[in-house]
C-alpha cells in the first residue's frame, strides 16, 4: 500500500493534480482511496462529478462519530476511486485541521485506510494541528510538494520542507519527500527555477505540468481532464505522472533554505 | 485609537497595503502602530527598510516574556510608525496562530497596545486559533478584506466574513466588516467583481488599488512606494485609502455567501 501526501498553497493545484493522478491510477486498475485534508473541502468534487460530498467533520459533530457510516462519507467516483473529504470547523471556532484529525480517527476505527494507493491533498499553507497529522502519525511516507515558480508557492512549499524535516529527525515517522511537482502558472523559465529550489531542497522535480485551459474545459464539466479529454497532452501528463510516482524510490529528508537563500535563488 | 485589520488569502498583498497605508497615516501625522500576524513575519519589512526584525514569539520562547522588554520586539520604521512582528512556531510544531497570542499578551501587558491607529496584518487562509485573535478579543473594530478577482481569494474573504458574522452574533466584539479592498491582479472586469462581491457580503469597495510596478521597485530597495515614489499615482492611490480609512464609518455585519452564489458570482 502507497500512501502520497500532495501539500502546497492553497490555490496552487492541489486538489486538480491529486484528482487527476487517482483518476490515472484508478483506470490503470489500482484501488484508490483519496482523502481530502482541506477546509474547502472540494479535493474529490471532479472525481464525483460535482455531487456534493459530506464532510466527516460535519457528520461526527451531527451525529457523533458512533453514528457515523463508513458509507455515509466514502464515496464510489470516476474509475472506481473512493472518495472522503474531512472538511473543517467554520471559521473562526476552534482549529481549522479539527476534520484532518476526526477523519483519520474515524477511517482508522473503520478499517478504511486501505487500498492499493491513498492519496492525500492538504492544505499547506500553515502546517501545523491537523494539517501536519497526514505526515506526522506516519500515515503519508512519500510527500509531494506541488508549487509553481511564484515566491509565495515556494515559500509554502520550503515550510512544509521544514516540517518534513523537523519529523524526520524526531525518528517517529517514515515520512519523506518523493519530489516536487511543478504546476505551471507560466511564468519565465518556470521548470528552471521549481527544478532549481527541487534540487536546493535536496530533491527533486517529479513532473512539470502545463496550465492548460483542458482542466478549466474539464472542470465547468464537472470531470478530471482524465475523463474529459482522455486523448488530450494534458492527460497524458497525469498519467506519467502516476506512472511515476508509483515507481519513485528517490525519498530524501529535506534540507529547507533560509528565506535569503529562497529570496536569492527567486529572484535570480 | 482607531484599530484596524487587514484580513487576507496570503500572497494577496495585505503586508504592501498594510505597510503603505501605515506609512501614510505616519506621514500625515498620525502615531501608528503595525502588527505583523503572519507566521512569514515580513509584514513591517518595508517600513524598517529591511532590517531583520525579532518576532515576539521567538523571543518569547528563548527567554520568557517577562524578559522580552518592549524595546526588543517593538521598533520605529519609516515616517515614525511603529513596528512588531508576532511569527509563528516551526512550520509542524503547534499552533500556527501562537506568535500572535504571545503577541497580543505580551503588548497588552506592557500597555503596548496606544497608538492614533493600530493597523493589524493577518493571515487569512485559515480563520482559526491566534489567526481569529485580532477579530475575537476586541481588538480590531473594523476589518478589511483584501482580494484580487481570483475565486481563490474571493473565498477566502467569504470565510473572513463568516467568521466575523459569527462573532457578531455572538456579541461579545464590537469587530465589523469596515470594507473589501481590491489588490488587483490585472484581471478582465477585476472592479466589477470584487465590486460585487463586497455588496453581495453587505458591505463596499473602500479602494481598487492597481497592480503596480512601482510596488517591485520599491521593494527591491526595502521601501514602502510612500517612500520609494512619493509623486508617483500608486503613492496617491495609498493616501487616498489612508484618509478614507480614518473617515469610514460604513460598518456592517457581513452577509457571507454560499459556495454556490460565489461561484456563480466569480463565474458571471
Ligand atoms: N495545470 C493547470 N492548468 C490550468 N488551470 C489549473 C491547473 N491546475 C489547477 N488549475 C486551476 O487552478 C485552480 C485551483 O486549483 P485547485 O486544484 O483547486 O488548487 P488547490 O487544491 O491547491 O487549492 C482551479 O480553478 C483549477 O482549475
Ligand atoms: N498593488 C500591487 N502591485 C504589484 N505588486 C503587488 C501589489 N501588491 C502586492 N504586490 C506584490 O505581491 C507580493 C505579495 O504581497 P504581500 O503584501 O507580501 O502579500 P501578503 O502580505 O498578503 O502575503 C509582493 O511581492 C508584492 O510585491
Ligand atoms: S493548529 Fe493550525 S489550524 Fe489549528 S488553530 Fe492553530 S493555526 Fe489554526
Ligand atoms: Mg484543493
Ligand atoms: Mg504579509
Amino acid at each position: 500500500m502507497k500512501q502520497i501526501a500532495l501539500y502546497g498553497k492553497g490555490g496552487i493545484g492541489k486538489s486538480t493534480t491529486s484528482a487527476n493522478l487517482s483518476a490515472a491510477l484508478g483506470e490503470s486498475g489500482r484501488s484508490v482511496l483519496q482523502v481530502g485534508c482541506d477546509p474547502k473541502h472540494d479535493s474529490t468534487r471532479m472525481l464525483m462529478h460535482g455531487e456534493p460530498m459530506p464532510t466527516v467533520l460535519d457528520l461526527v459533530r451531527e451525529r457523533g462519530a458512533p453514528n457515523v457510516a463508513l458509507e455515509d462519507v466514502v464515496r464510489t467516483g470516476y474509475a472506481g476511486v473512493r472518495c472522503v473529504e474531512a472538511g473543517g470547523p467554520e471559521p473562526g471556532i476552534g482549529c481549522a485541521g479539527r476534520g484532518i484529525i476526526a477523519t483519520f480517527q474515524l477511517l482508522e476505527a473503520r478499517g478504511a485506510l486501505e487500498a492499493d494507493v491513498i492519496v492525500y491533498d492538504v492544505l499547506g499553507d500553515v502546517v501545523c494541528g491537523g494539517f501536519a497529522m497526514p505526515m506526522r502519525e506516519g500515515y503519508a511516507e512519500e510527500v509531494y510538494l506541488v508549487s509553481s515558480g511564484e515566491l509565495m508557492s515556494l515559500y509554502a512549499a520550503n515550510n512544509i520542507a521544514k516540517a518534513i524535516a523537523r519529523l524526520a529527525e524526531r525518528g517517529r515517522c517514515r515520512c519523506r519527500l518523493a519530489g516536487v511537482i511543478l504546476n505551471a502558472k507560466g511564468m519565465e523559465r518556470e521548470e528552471g527555477l521549481v527544478g532549481a529550489f527541487a534540487a536546493a531542497i535536496n530533491s527533486h522535480l517529479v513532473a512539470a505540468i502545463p496550465r492548460d485551459r483542458s482542466v478549466q474545459l474539464a472542470e465547468l464539466h464537472r470531470q478530471t481532464v482524465i475523463e474529459y479529454a482522455p486523448d488530450s497532452d494534458q492527460a497524458e501528463v497525469y498519467r506519467r505522472l502516476a506512472a511515476d510516482v508509483l515507481r519513485n524510490d528517490d525519498l530524501s529528508i529535506p534540507r529547507p533554505l533560509s528565506q535569503d537563500v529562497l529570496e536569492s535563488l527567486a529572484f535570480e
